[in-house]
């Protein structure tokens, strides 16, 4: 840009439909590249500045909010048919800065980094004095109740035996006393019914994914567990353009995409992670 | 005393140009 001929980009509105219309790009690119946690939907547009780039194109420079889905990452579910979370429920929220070029009409995003946070413990005592809150993901009981429906999953399944991928909530409730569970699960090569040693059992090759909810409620003498899973299909792999620019570590704990399972520890919510780490 | 009502009145009317909406809720 020459010397003094302006600051070089344009600032749409927030709510014009050019800028609406690069946000749901953006956060289309997000849940495409998510592998962890849930979908987000797109709540706020924070900021944006339109930058020309030669010699063609625009790029939107975005700062977005977003709040979770109920749908897992890997849900095919369409996003306009995934419910928000609820504050009642411990709402998450995530904070992303994108870069999305615009070119003959067709948007792609450049760049992405998003972390997110759960609600405050006092949001949610506003609205819902009683409701359990999000625990952390490593918890001994949100643990113990991902294992223990996971093996109630494959003592009843007549096909393949199911590997934990990752607890992607927990919450404990006081009354009556239980744990309520979320966690993400994939078939293996052994057959359920004939498992000596689970550490043998590969996941498939063409992964067959499952999202699970469970409760644990502990009872005299022992336990009841509850679990309903639902079973993905096959997935074609996303073909997707793919940022040039490296994605800056983010400030939140995030996950490794070529990683099996997010950390044990950390916050109750799972870091968003988007397009290829480096 | 004399008003401005152009004035004041186009400011009432344009939104502020950002954040946008919420579309859901604000946590």
């Amino acid at each position: 840009v020459p010397v003094g001929s302006g600051p070089g980009y344009r600032e749409p509105a927030c709510d014009d439909l050019e800028t609406e219309q690069a946000a749901l790009a953006a956060v289309d690119y997000i849940n495409q590249n998510l592998r962890h946690g849930y979908k987000h939907t797109l709540n706020q547009i924070d900021k944006v500045r339109v930058w020309q780039r030669r010699p063609f194109g625009e790029v939107y420079h975005l700062e977005l909010d977003t709040l979770e889905t109920q749908c897992y990452a890997r849900d095919p579910t369409p996003l306009a048919n995934c419910s928000v979370r609820q504050v009642f429920e411990h709402a998450v929220e995530g904070d992303c800065e994108m870069q999305v070029l615009k070119q003959d009409g067709q948007f792609s995003v450049l760049f992405a980094k998003c972390h997110s946070t759960p609600d405050s413990q006092e949001d949610v005592r506003k609205v819902c004095p009683h409701c359990p809150l999000l625990a952390l993901l490593n918890n001994t009981k949100v643990v113990h109740a991902a294992e223990a429906a996971l093996a109630a999953v494959n003592a009843q399944s007549n096909g393949s035996y199911f590997k934990l991928l990752e607890i992607s909530r927990g919450q404990l409730v006081p009354l009556p006393a239980s744990t309520y569970v979320e966690f993400a699960v994939a078939a293996t090569d052994c057959v359920a019914a004939a498992v000596t040693d689970p550490a043998t059992c590969k996941l498939l090759a063409e992964k067959k994914h499952g999202f699970c909810k469970a409760t644990l409620t502990e009872k005299l003498g022992g336990e009841e567990v509850a679990v309903t899973c639902t079973m993905f299909q096959t997935q074609p792999v996303a073909v997707q353009p793919q940022p040039d620019a490296a994605i800056p570590a983010s400030p939140a704990p995030a996950a490794d995409q070529a990683a099996p399972a997010p950390p044990a520890a950390g916050p109750p919510a799972a870091a968003l992670v988007v397009g290829p780490m480096v | 005393k004399g008003a401005q009502p152009g004035v004041a009145g186009s400011a009432g009317l344009v939104p502020p140009p950002c954040p946008g909406r919420i579309r859901h809720f604000k946590i």
